[in-house]
């Protein structure tokens, strides 16, 4: 554990509490991708189904646990009880045209043919593009507010951090995976447009709004 | 050292 994993880490968490606390405090999901949460959630379960199997630390399987709940409890709010505020018009992205490529990949490009191994492999695939439905979604609106984008800002920072913990664990240590570090990459380069957005206006107090 | 087995990370 470093600081740039542990700030990651912490920092993937805020992203959640915040989309979470935004839903409950204006009971309502408007401007939210009720796809990216789900694609989320898929991340999650297929990802940490070595709870069972593998156990590395107390904290490890803390956060495995309150990520999937709450990224669960997202797709909850906004498909069940907030049902009526999704905005679904604006949420049209075929996410098929992500998990097949995705799956058909993750049996192709792994580390290991075992089932677990090949769930991971898929995990990690899928979330470097899960946030797509998400920035389509604002792309078809033309904006979103600002609680969304500090959502996304942390939501993405926390993997541009974990390529920093890549590179300080293969000085350090020697260890690096690539499947992760190459997904990781693409995961981050997809937010850079929305970085500079952020940067550029939300951060200077303005909404984010695109160009018309 | 390629680490598959141990994942650590989240």
């Amino acid at each position: 554990m470093n600081v740039f994993r542990l700030v990651g880490d912490l920092s993937h968490l805020l992203a959640i509490i915040i989309l979470l606390l935004k839903i409950w405090k204006t009971r309502s999901c408007a401007g939210v991708s009720g796809k990216s949460q789900i694609l989320f959630s898929l991340v999650f379960i297929t990802r940490y189904l070595d709870l069972f199997t593998n156990f590395i630390s107390v904290y490890n399987s803390v956060m495995k646990i309150i990520y999937l709940v709450t990224s669960l409890g997202t797709v909850y709010l906004m498909y069940f009880k907030f049902k009526a505020t999704y905005d679904s018009n604006h949420d049209t992205f075929r996410i098929e045209f992500l998990v097949v490529p995705v799956g058909g990949l993750s049996f192709l490009v792994n580390h290991d043919f075992t089932p677990l191994e090949i769930l991971w492999t898929f995990s990690i695939y899928l979330e470097s593009v899960a946030i797509l439905p998400q920035l389509f979604m604002i792309s078809k609106t033309g904006e979103a507010e600002t609680i969304t984008s500090h959502y996304l800002f942390a939501l993405g920072s926390y993997r541009a951090l974990y390529i920093v913990n890549w590179v300080y664990r293969y000085y350090t240590e020697g260890f690096f995976d690539l499947i992760a570090i190459v997904a990781g990459c693409v995961q981050t380069i997809l937010y850079c447009d929305f970085f500079y957005l952020y940067i550029t206006k939300v951060l200077k107090g303005k909404q984010l709004k695109l160009p018309a | 050292k390629l680490a598959t087995a141990k994942k650590d990370e989240l």
